[in-house]
């Protein structure tokens, strides 16, 4: 989940 | 997304369309640092291949798509179409002394040993460090053109915002990276001296040039 927080970001 | 996240992504868009426009209005890449933009169009490719893995939302993969174009455009405009322009000379940091600690770095210390981890942790770090080949031809040659000095404010408000995006996503989501917080730090930290010439110099209507 943190992971997809983190990919999120640009 | 927060009102920190969203200013910092406008001001990162503002930052490369304003370096593109003004390379394509003056048909000339002078005082640009080819290096720094090689550097970060192999940013955005390592950090985005997951473009091809996951799909987040619509807003984030317009904005990867166009990050990665545009700096691809910008290299290609430096290099190829202008390239009589380009100052060369001056645009002389030694890049790898940048990209093999930083890929040493990301190998070492990462959230998981894995390809595509791996990749996105160098372009972390990688970015932190980008922009020193044109700060670096600026102390250089002494000076930079009005337009380059706001690319390159856009640039750095981009990452001090995204601090701000962090301390905000740790206390109302209780997540935070430590990664991408150390480095977005090292990367505002080398804008600290360009952000006081900027206010100082070129807010106030001067050009900036550095004492010889």
């Amino acid at each position: 989940e943190d992971e997809d927080k983190r990919k999120d970001e640009l | 997304m927060n009102i920190f996240r969203g200013i910092a992504d406008f001001s990162h868009l503002a930052a490369i369309i304003i370096l593109l426009h003004k390379i394509w209005k003056s048909r000339s890449c002078a005082g640009i640092s080819g290096k720094s933009q090689i550097l970060f169009a192999i940013v955005f490719t390592t950090r985005y291949l997951d473009l091809l893995t996951s799909f987040i939302s619509l807003y984030n993969t317009s904005m990867k798509v166009i990050y990665i174009s545009c700096s691809y455009a910008t290299v290609y405009l430096i290099y190829m179409k202008f390239r009589a322009t380009y100052d060369g000379n001056h645009d002389s940091f030694r890049v790898e002394f940048l990209v093999v600690p930083v890929g040493g770095l990301a190998v070492l210390i990462n959230h998981d040993f894995a390809l595509l981890e791996i990749l996105w942790t160098f372009s972390i770090y990688l970015e932190s460090v980008a922009i020193l080949p044109q700060l670096f031809m600026i102390s250089k040659t002494g000076e930079a053109e009005t337009i380059t000095t706001h690319y390159l404010f856009c640039l750095g408000l981009y990452r001090a915002l995204y601090l701000f995006n962090w301390i905000w996503r740790f206390y109302f989501e209780g997540f935070f990276d430590m990664i991408a917080i150390v480095a977005g730090l090292v990367q505002t930290v080398l804008y600290c001296d360009f952000f006081y010439l900027y206010v100082t110099k070129v807010l106030k209507g001067k050009k900036l040039s550095l004492p010889a």
